[in-house]
């Protein structure tokens, strides 16, 4: 998911 | 309710000012636009019945293969009742056929045109509006899925609250013609998805990170 970084990041956030 | 409720404030375009070119200009105002859209609209599906409880993975691809499907709706439904043939894109930034063609749009605007035209004839509510955006994520057909069983829950879900708003307002055929809608949305978002790419790819306009991230994902 390296390519995605920014989006799986996102999603982690809770907030 | 809850969707109609969870809606995001429409955003305004920040105009850009890097460049006195007024075509390249319009279409790095869009793209910051999009940007800033997209970050929303992540925020956004979080709050939808049943996405939080999908697998990260299938959060991501349901996002990267529907996210533009999502944003059209929102297009579409801004761009009703205007007069004239302008695309709104935000409450400050309406672009005219010619404005797209200058800014290499042109495809993207005949494409845009045509299903703000079907929408209008169509008359939708805004409980309609936050559904369809909804069911364009939920039935993005993003391939491989990891747990089919709890994404068909989530279209589920959704299907059942449109058949449910249609039967209060007794209107039978109208759940029918907004997924027969669907189609041309995915059509409209494909050919929105190619121009942007060919517009970063031929033209060397530079693209945000996450937005380019997620054209990156339809390529």
């Amino acid at each position: 998911k390296e390519k995605h970084k920014i989006l799986h990041r996102l999603l982690q956030n809770s907030t | 309710s809850h969707l109609l409720l969870t809606e995001p404030t429409p955003l305004a375009a920040n105009q850009d000012d890097s460049t006195n070119d007024s075509s390249l200009r319009t279409l790095l105002t869009l793209c910051d636009l999009l940007n800033r859209e997209l970050l929303v609209l992540i925020g956004w599906a979080k709050q939808i019945p049943g996405f939080s409880g999908l697998s990260l993975v299938d959060q991501m691809s349901l996002l990267q293969s529907g996210w533009m499907e999502a944003l059209l709706v929102g297009v579409a439904w801004r761009s009703q009742g205007v007069a004239g043939e302008g695309l709104v894109f935000a409450g400050n930034l309406r672009l005219d056929e010619g404005q797209c063609r200058a800014a290499g749009l042109a495809d993207l605007y005949e494409a845009l045109h045509h299903l703000t035209a079907k929408y209008q004839v169509m008359n939708l509510s805004p409980e309609e509006v936050v559904t369809l955006k909804a069911m364009a994520l939920a039935n993005s057909d993003a391939d491989p899925v990891d747990c089919l069983e709890s994404v068909q829950r989530f279209q589920d879900g959704l299907h059942e609250a449109l058949q449910e708003y249609e039967s209060s307002r007794r209107e039978q055929h109208r759940t029918g013609r907004l997924l027969m809608s669907l189609p041309l949305l995915r059509q409209t978002a494909d050919r929105a998805v190619k121009a942007l790419l060919r517009l970063h790819h031929h033209r060397h306009v530079p693209l945000h990170k996450l937005l380019l991230e997620m054209l990156d994902a339809k390529a």
